[in-house]
C-alpha cells in the first residue's frame, strides 16, 4: 500500500499585524517537523496509529498550536484538554475529555483505546486512569503561555461589555470566531 | 486544535485529534475533538477524518462520520464528500472550520470554510506540502 499522512494545526484567525514573516517561518518549520516525523514512522514500516501519534506529539509540544503546551485558557484561567484517536482497521477508539495534568493527551486517548474497555474517559477519572497506567501527572501551569493569556483577557473584556445587556449564553454567542476555535 | 490522519503500508488508516478547547470556556464544556464521529473518525472501508473548528456544530452535524458515510454508502470521493459537508452542510448554518481526510488509496483532501488554517501533507509520491491559509 502507498503511505501517506496529513496534519492540521487548527482553525482560527490570523492577525496579519501579529503574524510576522519570522513567525510564519517558525510555524512552517514546526508543521514541517510534525509531518516529517509522522512520515518517517510510516517510511520505516510503522503503523498509521504510530505515525499520527508521533506527528500530533510534535504539535502538542509546541506553543504555536491550541493543544498541549499551547492550549488556550478556560474562564477560570486553567487549561482543560481533550483528545481522541480511532483505528480504521478495527474501529477501536479512545478519547479523553477535560484533562488538566496530561502533557500529551493523544497518548492517553490511545491508552484508553488499547488498555481500557471504554471509549471516553473524562476529568479526574481520566487522570486516575493515566496515573494507574504510569503516565506522569504534571502541573497545569506547564500549559501557560502569555499570548494565550492575553487572548483570554481580551475575550473576558468583550464578554463583560456584552453582558451589560445580555446573559452569559447570549454574550458568548457574540464572541468572534477567534475565541470559538481557540 | 491539531490532528493527523495517515495510511500505512499495511493498508490501514487512522485519525487522531488533540485540543486545548475554546478560549474562556466554562461549565466543563468539551468540543468536538474527543467525540468520536464528530471530530474524529476512521474506518478502512471509507476514510479517516480529523476536524478543527467550532465544536458545537461539528457535534450536532456529526461531521467526521457524515463524511465517511458519504464515501462508504454513496460512493463519493473524499474530495466530494468533504466539500459537501464542510461547505454545503456546515457553512450555511454558520459552522466554521475544516477537516483533513485520507482514504485507503492514499488520497488526501483538506477542505475548510474559514481562515486561519494550518495544513501539511506528505505521500510516497509527493514532496512535503506545507500551507497556511
Amino acid at each position: 500500500s502507498p503511505i501517506a499522512i496529513a496534519i492540521h494545526g487548527g482553525a482560527g484567525v490570523i492577525k496579519k499585524s501579529r503574524f510576522t514573516p519570522e513567525k510564519e517561518k517558525a510555524y512552517r518549520a514546526k508543521l514541517t517537523e510534525a509531518i516529517n516525523t509522522g512520515y518517517a514512522v510510516l517510511n520505516r514500516g510503522g503503523t498509521s496509529l504510530d505515525a499520527i501519534t508521533a506527528a500530533i506529539n510534535v504539535l502538542e509540544n509546541s506553543p504555536f498550536f491550541n493543544a498541549g503546551k499551547g492550549s488556550v485558557y478556560t474562564h477560570d484561567e486553567t487549561h482543560e484538554l481533550d483528545a481522541s484517536i480511532m483505528d480504521g482497521k478495527t474501529r477501536q477508539a479512545g478519547a479523553v475529555a477535560g484533562v488538566k495534568r496530561i502533557e500529551n493527551p493523544i497518548n492517553l486517548a490511545r491508552l484508553v483505546m488499547e488498555e481500557s474497555v471504554h471509549v471516553m474517559l473524562s476529568g479526574e477519572g481520566a487522570e486516575q486512569f493515566a496515573h494507574n497506567k504510569g503516565v506522569p501527572l504534571i502541573d497545569n501551569k506547564h500549559f501557560d503561555t502569555d499570548s494565550r493569556y492575553q487572548s483570554l483577557l481580551r475575550a473576558k473584556k468583550k464578554m463583560k461589555e456584552e453582558q451589560a445587556t445580555k446573559d452569559y449564553q447570549a454574550a458568548h454567542k457574540t464572541l468572534s470566531t477567534e475565541y470559538k476555535v481557540g | 486544535t491539531v490532528g493527523a490522519v495517515a495510511l500505512d503500508q499495511y493498508g490501514n488508516i487512522a485519525a487522531g485529534t488533540s485540543t486545548g478547547g475554546m478560549t474562556n470556556k466554562r461549565f466543563g464544556r468539551i468540543g468536538d475533538a474527543p467525540v468520536i464521529g464528530a471530530g474524529t473518525f476512521a474506518e478502512n472501508e471509507s476514510c479517516a477524518v480529523s476536524a478543527t473548528g467550532h465544536g458545537e456544530y461539528f457535534i450536532r452535524y456529526n461531521v467526521a462520520a457524515d463524511i465517511c458515510a458519504r464515501v462508504k454508502y454513496q460512493g463519493k470521493s473524499i474530495h466530494q464528500a468533504g466539500d459537501e459537508v464542510i461547505n454545503s452542510v456546515l457553512k450555511p448554518v454558520g459552522g466554521t472550520g475544516g477537516v483533513i481526510i485520507i482514504d485507503q488509496q492514499g488520497n488526501i483532501a483538506m477542505p475548510f470554510n474559514t481562515q486561519g488554517m494550518y495544513r501539511a501533507s506528505k505521500t510516497a509520491d509527493d514532496e512535503t506540502y506545507v500551507a497556511i491559509f
